[in-house]
């Protein structure tokens, strides 16, 4: 920008010697990545991902689609991995926890899209049926409380992909989701692979902030 | 647009990486290694002005010459070296919640300078 309209910064040459320049920008640089995450400080890490889960997961992370341009009228978009946490799991039924933080103070998150990826140990020649629960925290309720259900049958060993319906996105985008998968009929126990480094469950999920509730000035 | 070499004072893109080790941010950031931030920097005289560049061309010096005669007398000038192209900068982090985030921040590197 220009000072007082008439002397333009970039034009001054440098005023300060070169140390102090290069702190200067590396200060900008930081500044710059930080408030375009909507981060006020650079993120402490408390639960360290597995090198192998990191790996897994990020074969499953997509460029943005071909042929789109990023528009500076669109929000920005992010793919967020977030892997399970473990609770309250028994033989009868298994229950993952995601948490997702709210990337911006105002306009809020829109999941656009969200799968679950887990790994399932089957026996050969076997097909297993599992039912699926989405449970969503209710904000006067202390219990989760469903929000839907679906039958799954799978005849392999692998990863499995399941997309999220609206309820599950809803809860995404309030900052956490619990899935609660109940498996059915005659399985073996550890069926669901939970905590292997290179099988842990996941959700991938695409992010837009500050898109849904734009109003665009014409 | 020109990069900026040796002792010209001109307009032009100073190229300027920040190695996200050194700045002990490579726990969090996942990809890239480091951000190609650069920027703009040097003069830019009147006959320039609006030119996203140097004159390169026929036209655009018959232009450069025109726009100096008429800017002739007109004080402060206000033309300025920014930046004419930027792209994207592409990260994969980890969030506060340890999850793996991607997303594309738009106009974060400086590909070209020119006067405005």
């Amino acid at each position: 920008s220009l000072r007082g309209g008439s002397q333009c910064p970039a034009c001054e040459g440098p005023t300060m010697d070169l140390g102090s320049q290069r702190e200067l920008l590396l200060d900008l640089a930081k500044r710059n990545i930080l408030d375009n995450l909507h981060l006020t400080q650079r993120p402490t890490l408390n639960r360290p991902v597995a090198r192998a889960a990191l790996r897994t997961a990020l074969q499953h992370l997509h460029g943005p689609p071909q042929g789109t341009l990023l528009e500076d009228d669109r929000g920005q978009e992010y793919e967020i991995i977030s892997f399970a946490e473990t609770g309250l799991s028994n033989i009868n039924q298994t229950r993952l926890s995601f948490h997702f933080s709210d990337r911006t103070s105002s306009g809020g998150m829109e999941i656009q899209q969200a799968s679950l990826m887990f790994f399932i140990q089957l026996p050969p020649n076997t097909t297993w049926t599992m039912n699926m629960r989405v449970l969503v925290l209710n904000p006067r309720d202390p219990n989760l409380t469903l929000a839907t259900q679906q039958l799954l049958e799978m005849d392999t060993t692998g990863w499995h992909q399941l997309l999220l319906g609206p309820e599950a996105q809803a809860a995404c985008s309030q900052g956490h989701l619990t899935l609660e998968l109940v498996p059915e009929g005659q399985v073996a126990p550890n069926s669901i692979i939970l905590d292997g480094a290179a099988h842990r469950p996941f959700v991938s999920a695409r992010v837009r902030v500050g898109g849904k509730h734009r109003v665009r000035r014409r | 647009g020109i990069d900026c070499q040796g002792g010209s004072r001109m307009c032009c893109r100073q190229e300027f990486f920040v190695d996200f080790r050194e700045i002990g941010w490579q726990d969090w950031i996942i990809q890239p290694e480091g951000y190609a931030m650069n920027f703009c920097t040097g003069q830019c005289p009147l006959h320039v002005a609006g030119m996203p560049g140097i004159a390169a061309s026929f036209h655009t010096a018959v232009l450069s010459l025109l726009k100096a005669n008429t800017a002739t007398g007109t004080a402060g000038g206000g033309s300025c070296c920014v930046p004419t192209a930027r792209r994207p900068l592409s990260l994969l982090y980890y969030d506060r919640d340890s999850n793996i985030v991607k997303t594309d921040i738009p106009d974060m590197v400086v590909e070209a300078c020119g006067c405005s």
